[in-house]
């Protein structure tokens, strides 16, 4: 089962290294970016982990919503990993807008491993089609859910959106959906 | 199958955007490493791509072998990828004595989804041991020759060096199996 391992993956050479930074690196970012301070609500100290369930990534959150603009990128964690010496770690600020025009700054990205499924499943030598692909981001996102809830390092630094893609039609629909998370918290 | 996804995952998301840009960083390197370029041999223009069996990870290599010196880092690519602006990727390039005292430079990194096989077998929540690890890293490095031969994009960009852990009592052991391979070309 793919999905199971690449949520562990995800999580023990990605999450448990850069969870336990992000509050600090969101400090140190407010403190060179004044401006910001005011856009960063309580809850929007997370790392928010995008899951759409089509595994329809994109690179720019922007390319999907026009409410959604790339901010800044918070510094960079250098760690030795693996023989690469100061491999770069690091999260982008994105700026969302709600429908009253109010802005809150949040760290966003999509979860990474879901590209390996996309092209996996792109790939007829890979063992696995399009129809599978659904069933493995649901066991991808379950799997995750269970270990992060399970890890001291993690909690509470992370929040999971699972996006459906029924409503894609919307054109604010990602906007919405990070709103709705953002909002929850304060 | 862990190991399974894990070549995929490694290929799909790694060596597929980075060996094609290769031979430009080390050229780059070159340029601004002039007194360095006697030592990059003609067929150290590759990645070397190291799989202990043991999946047994250094993050430094000079800690394996003090045949091995870190020299530097090449030239960062930066790629925005699912949201993350301008992620970077580098390799790290170390310089490597023979038993004559002469050097060899070479880009050379641990394959890092082993490290995923590690912590998994020591995390009982992930569903496999000690045991089954060596099966899994043995499936990881020919699922990966697999995919890397039938790849237009990476052939003759890379060399995988798998590393039997018998003789991991000669303090010699990774630079002897480094220079084999390096030497192999010339
Ligand atoms: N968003 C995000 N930012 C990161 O910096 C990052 N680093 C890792 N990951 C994801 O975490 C998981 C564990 O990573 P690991 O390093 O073991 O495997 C990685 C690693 O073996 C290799 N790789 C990727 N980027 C690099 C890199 N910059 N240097 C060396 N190896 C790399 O290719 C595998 C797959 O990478 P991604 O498919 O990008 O997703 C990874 C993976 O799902 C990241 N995700």
């Amino acid at each position: 089962n793919v999905a199971h391992g690449l949520a562990w993956s995800f999580y023990l050479g990605y999450l448990r290294l850069v969870l336990p930074r992000l509050e600090d690196s969101i400090t140190a970012f407010c403190a060179t970016h004044q401006s910001s301070t005011s856009f960063w609500g309580r809850g929007n100290r997370k790392l928010l982990i995008l899951i759409p369930l089509n595994a329809n990534i994109s690179h720019k959150l922007e390319d999907e919503d026009d409410s959604i603009r790339f901010y800044d990128n918070l510094p960079n964690n250098e760690i030795d990993r693996a023989g690469v010496r100061g491999r770069v770690y690091k999260h982008s600020v994105y700026r969302v807008q709600d429908e009253d025009g109010k802005g809150y700054n949040c760290a966003v990205e999509y979860a990474t491993p879901l590209l390996t499924l996309y092209n996996m499943s792109q790939e007829s030598r890979a063992g696995f089609g399009e129809p599978e692909r659904r069933q493995q981001v649901l066991l991808f996102y379950t799997t995750l859910q269970d270990i992060l809830e399970n890890s001291l390092e993690c909690r509470n630094r992370y929040k999971l959106i699972l996006l459906n893609d029924e409503h894609e039609d919307d054109p604010h629909f990602l906007s919405k959906a990070i709103l709705r998370h953002l909002q929850q918290q304060e």
